[in-house]
């Protein structure tokens, strides 16, 4: 986290703010919902509280404008810049300003208003942007579904005004570390040659050709998947990615997810029994998923379930024992990913032939 | 997914200057990003905003630095003023 410089505080931790004129985009309940929340994020985490007032002059002055709104920091229109704040002080000093270009919404489409608004309200409290992607204050917009804060905004808070009263001290959310040695993958997936790792809400991307890794968040690349996909594969023939989360997957082309997703995975032959899969992966027109100690192999041109399945995973393939976590395939290898480790099994020997920690995959 | 453009084009060359200036407390003076953009202060500029953001530190506007500058975001600087 980052504190504004100076470290400008409020000294009053008793705070009001008033909502000076409405977005016509939503209902005003919406409004005075979405901003109620922003505001309690902070207060749950900190001894400050807000106080909402109807007229005069709050410490918070919360208001949506377009352009050039005589703040020397004019709006942009649409896109590009969707609000600012200013840190804490007197007259405008903790002010909120929504542009009123964008269009603001309470649901997952851009922008959402509560997760602008939990924002820009770190600002007004004395914070800076964080260069913690997974952090509220960072500063490019992400909806990931959910608003909440991470430990890093958690800690630039009370840094700045102490713990919060409540004896039972809460906790945020953390991005996932690429060196942390407790490391798990819950699905990883190739796409047109890189290679996508899912943990919860993010995922890392690895381009063969580029010295980094990027992490992202899954919302950022497609805003209507949920978060912790458990399993998926990428149909080379029909270029498409298939993502499995619970009971239900989405089929993918690049960016877009295919319409009539998603769909049950019922629909590949599972049995009722089958609620939920482990991994996947799609190998000369075959696909085999993972489920608990057992696989099943589908047949991709002939959309249906092969016979004689399921088998047991260490029979067909010694070496792999546990649950696994994720696979992908690369050359003539399935690389599963089981805890911490991975590995690789030759497909041609039929055999593991190395095992290492996971973490490599992400350059630690 | 993206595609990676070869040569930063016309309107990035904009879109670089005005996300400096924006966010990043870079002097205007009027001098177009395109001819100094291998001199300070636009590279140190360009170094802070890449590094802030967990980027390659280049110093130069390259394909994934563009696309977070396009990112859409908080209009309070990254650095103090």
């Amino acid at each position: 986290f980052v504190l504004t410089e100076g470290n400008p505080r409020w000294e009053n931790t008793h705070l009001t703010y008033r909502i000076e004129n409405y977005t016509p985009d939503l209902p005003r309940a919406d409004v005075d919902q979405a901003i109620e929340k922003a505001f309690q994020l902070w207060s749950n985490v900190s001894p400050l509280t807000f106080t909402k007032v109807s007229e005069g002059q709050a410490d918070i002055m919360i208001s949506f404008v377009r352009g050039d709104h005589r703040d020397n920091s004019p709006f942009d229109g649409p896109g590009g810049n969707l609000a600012h704040a200013f840190q804490p002080g007197p007259r405008i000093g903790g002010d909120a300003h929504f542009d009123e270009d964008e269009t603001w919404t309470s649901n997952f489409r851009n922008y959402n208003l509560y997760r602008v608004a939990a924002h820009e309200f770190g600002h007004s409290l004395g914070l800076s942007h964080s260069t913690d992607i997974g952090a509220l204050m960072y500063p490019n917009y992400f909806f990931t579904g959910d608003v909440q804060l991470s430990q890093d905004d958690i800690n630039g808070i009370q840094a700045i005004y102490g713990p919060s009263n409540d004896p039972i001290q809460p906790t945020g959310s953390t991005a996932p570390t690429a060196c942390d040695p407790r490391l798990t993958f819950d699905a990883i997936v190739t796409l047109r040659g890189e290679t996508l790792f899912f943990k919860n809400e993010y995922f890392w991307r690895r381009h063969p050709q580029l010295p980094t890794v990027e992490l992202n968040f899954i919302s950022l690349f497609w805003p209507s998947l949920p978060n912790g996909i458990q399993a998926a594969y990428e149909d080379f023939d029909r270029d498409l990615i298939f993502l499995f989360k619970g009971n239900q997957y989405w089929a993918l082309n690049g960016y877009d997810i295919q319409q009539g997703y998603p769909k049950d995975i019922s629909n590949y032959g599972f049995p009722s029994s089958v609620q939920a899969i482990d991994a996947a992966v799609s190998y000369r027109s075959k696909t085999y998923f993972f489920v608990n100690d057992q696989f099943w192999r589908y047949d991709n041109q002939r959309r249906s379930m092969e016979a004689g399945y399921p088998q047991s995973i260490a029979s067909t393939f010694p070496g792999i024992g546990s649950r696994i976590d994720a696979v992908f395939q690369q050359d003539d290898f399935f690389l599963f990913f089981s805890g911490p480790v991975y590995y690789a099994f030759d497909l041609n020997t039929q055999r593991v032939t190395r095992v290492a920690r996971i973490n490599k995959w992400l350059n630690c | 997914f993206p595609t990676v453009p070869s040569e930063t084009r016309e309107e990035d060359v904009e879109m670089v200057q005005k996300y400096l200036e924006n966010y990043y407390n870079l002097k205007s003076d009027g001098e177009q990003i395109e001819k100094q953009r291998h001199r300070s202060p636009v590279v140190e500029k360009l170094k802070q905003m890449q590094e802030f953001f967990g980027l390659k530190v280049t110093g130069k506007p390259d394909a994934e630095t563009l696309n977070v500058m396009k990112q859409p975001r908080c209009g309070v600087p990254d650095v103090a003023e």
